[in-house]
């Protein structure tokens, strides 16, 4: 564990949990795409089976527990609870274009053929991108509320310090998970678009982002 | 490629 490490995973919780409590508080799932919070769910759900085979730390198990929680108690939100705001005419990727060249590449490209590691290797290219049916359906709409870019921005960040955190345990210990690297420099380029927007137009401006 | 299971990280 190190501190980029750390900061990433804090990161990434901060971004679940402001999603979760954006819609929660608000009663409102607008604007939010349900297909990218089904996908991260079915992310934490292949990757996380190892819960049931290995034991990392109790600092791993709780994270992973509460990222699944929290992933489908979103989900819940999204398509139960506030069903009624869920502009799903928006929401319109086809995420089949996601999930077969996905599937195939974690069959073709994974440490080891089995049902596990194939699973693992499937979430890590799904994560890359899951986020894609949520910024298409801000491209469409031209527009997302603050809190919402608020959320991406955390869920960006995220993978951006394990990219460091990635460069660290190789300095350090020799570690290179080429799969899980190779991923996330393709995860952390898919938010750099809206990283400008975010620093231009959110931090810089005030309210929505609304697109050129 | 190098192979490092079980995964230790998130």
């Amino acid at each position: 564990m190190n501190i980029f490490r750390l900061a990433g995973d804090v990161s990434h919780l901060v971004a679940i949990i402001i999603l979760f409590l954006k819609i929660w508080k608000s009663k409102s799932c607008a604007g939010i795409s349900g297909k990218s919070q089904v996908l991260f769910a079915l992310v934490f759900t292949s990757r996380y089976l190892d819960l049931f085979t290995v034991f990392i730390s109790a600092y791993n198990t709780i994270m992973k527990l509460v990222f699944l929680v929290l992933s489908y108690a979103t989900v819940y939100l999204i398509y139960m609870r506030f069903r009624g705001s869920y502009d799903s005419e928006n929401d319109s990727f086809r995420v089949e274009f996601l999930l077969v060249p996905v599937t195939g590449l974690a069959f073709l490209e994974n440490y080891a053929f089995t049902p596990l590691e194939i699973l693992w290797t499937f979430s890590i290219f799904l994560e890359a991108v899951a986020i894609m049916p949520q910024l298409f359906m801000i491209t469409k709409t031209g527009e997302a509320e603050s809190i919402t870019t608020h959320y991406l921005f955390f869920l960006g960040l995220y993978r951006a310090l394990y990219l460091a955190n990635w460069v660290w345990r190789y300095h350090t210990e020799g570690f290179f998970d080429q799969i899980a690297v190779v991923s996330g420099v393709v995860q952390t380029i898919f938010y750099c678009d809206f990283f400008y927007l975010y620093v231009t137009r959110v931090l810089r401006g005030s309210g929505k982002m609304s697109l050129p | 490629h190098a192979l490092k299971i079980p995964h230790d990280e998130l």
